[in-house]
């Protein structure tokens, strides 16, 4: 039985697609057969892992709205063990299509729900707002990560976050939990950096990873290569980042 | 009569916010009246330049849904001839509660007629979508200006942006033009930073800023003491980049 951990923050840039990319992508290379499902109509995961989002293929649009079956649109990626369920352009619509819709936030729900059999680990990333393709992740996750950049705005944001998330447990998912907290984009020398770390610690105890993403232009090229970092240049500080991030995130999984 | 520019990318994390709030500080220490709206629920521009989002007070919800005067909501910087618009964490749930509603495309175009006579410049922050609210500061807006952070990513999602202004040129808001692309979290060290700025220089040609924001640890320091950077450190990198792009940016209204 797949577990899904839907990753996602509202405030923009944090981090959510690279470390979608790059954990899946790490946890795949463990040979625990792994999909990233991409719910983001910018589709920078689809792009990210090499596949052009203008392209014509099947998609998550067609999955989640015509109702085509998953499999049909999930594409083998160049990284053993890790599968692709890509994101369009035309998801931006989708917001404003389905409202009225009966049952449209469980639509990835009964995707999902035919894929757990398949997949070790089922990892969705989510676009930069709390809207209804947002809430479609975090009804169909078992858990969630938060990625949080080490920056001041981040902080700012997080109460909207854990209310939502809230609000989800209380409804439409009940058994939904915090997988974990991430911290990224940390720069030891800076005093803000340090300070932000310090204080999500604080703030989340045991959920907080003790891994910290540093800052590393290595993994912002990759991206431009189509690959994960681990593919891109396993040697390089990011690659080893998201290493130590895997590793805790597979450790976790047994204890809990 | 005052000049409507919206700041807007609906990548997340390029510095619309560090942009709205530098760019229009820096053009009001000039003496010019300038107005800060905040449009984006997560109110970051609100609390970047020093106020609570969560501190009841009357708010850009009640102006564009509950019919309040703008002029109730106005609130004066401690910035000289700076003048803010605060956004609420409530505005999250207006893009559902308004579909079907006539004219909400229009909602903060009616809001910046009773304002232009008041104000020299007004500049418009939004969300990191291409959703209602980010629609509005469209409609409502005589240009649109573009931070770009200089990362791969933030390629892709231009052609997106684009497309979306054209759609808005053609139906809702014919005289809308682009004010300009701002290339933003510059490091001049790294080969993939200038070669995001040469391509957008060669996409935009003369639209694209000459001005350049470079990465300056201060510019994400100042909002954690709710200020500008031209009033939390004028001697810094960010607070001279955001003094010649201001510069830039009134040249270029006598030019055009
Ligand atoms: N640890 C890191 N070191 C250096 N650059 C990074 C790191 N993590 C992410 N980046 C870069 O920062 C930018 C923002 O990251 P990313 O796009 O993953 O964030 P996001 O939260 O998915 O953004 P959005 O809100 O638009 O979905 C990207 O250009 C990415 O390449
Ligand atoms: N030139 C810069 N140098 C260093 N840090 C910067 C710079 N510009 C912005 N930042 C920091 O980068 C982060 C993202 O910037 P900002 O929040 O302004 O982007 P945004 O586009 O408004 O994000 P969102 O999409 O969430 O609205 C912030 O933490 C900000 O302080
Ligand atoms: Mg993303
Ligand atoms: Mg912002």
């Amino acid at each position: 039985m797949g577990k899904v951990i839907t990753i996602t923050n509202q405030k923009g840039g944090v981090g959510k697609t690279t470390t979608a990319i790059n954990l899946s992508a790490t946890v795949a290379i463990a040979e625990f057969p792994t999909l990233l499902i991409d719910i983001d109509p910018q589709a920078n995961a689809t792009s990210g892992i090499g596949f052009d989002p203008r392209q014509e293929r099947i998609n998550i649009y067609d999955v989640l709205i015509n109702g085509t079956a998953p499999h049909e649109a999930i594409i083998k990626t160049e990284t053993p063990f890790l599968s692709l369920l890509p994101s369009t352009i035309n998801l931006v619509g989708a917001e404003v299509e389905l409202v009225g819709t009966e049952g449209r936030e469980r639509m990835l729900l009964n995707v999902v729900e035919k894929l757990r059999n398949d997949f070790k680990f089922i990892f969705v990333d989510c676009p930069p707002s709390l809207g209804l393709l947002t809430l479609n992740g975090l009804v169909a996750a078992d858990t969630v990560l938060i990625p949080v950049q080490c920056e001041y705005y981040a902080l700012e944001g997080l109460g909207q976050l854990l209310n939502t998330i809230n609000m989800v447990q209380q409804g439409l998912n009940p058994k939904l939990s915090i997988e974990g907290v991430l911290m990224t984009m940390h720069d030891g020398r800076l005093k803000l950096s340090n300070q932000i770390l310090t204080e999500i610690r604080n703030y989340f105890g045991e959920k907080a990873y003790s891994t910290v993403i540093s800052r590393n232009v290595r993994l912002s090229e990759a991206p431009s290569y189509g690959k994960p970092i681990i593919m891109y240049d396993a040697g390089s500080t990011g690659a080893r980042s998201y290493m130590d991030a895997a590793k805790e995130f597979l450790s976790r999984q047994t204890n809990s």
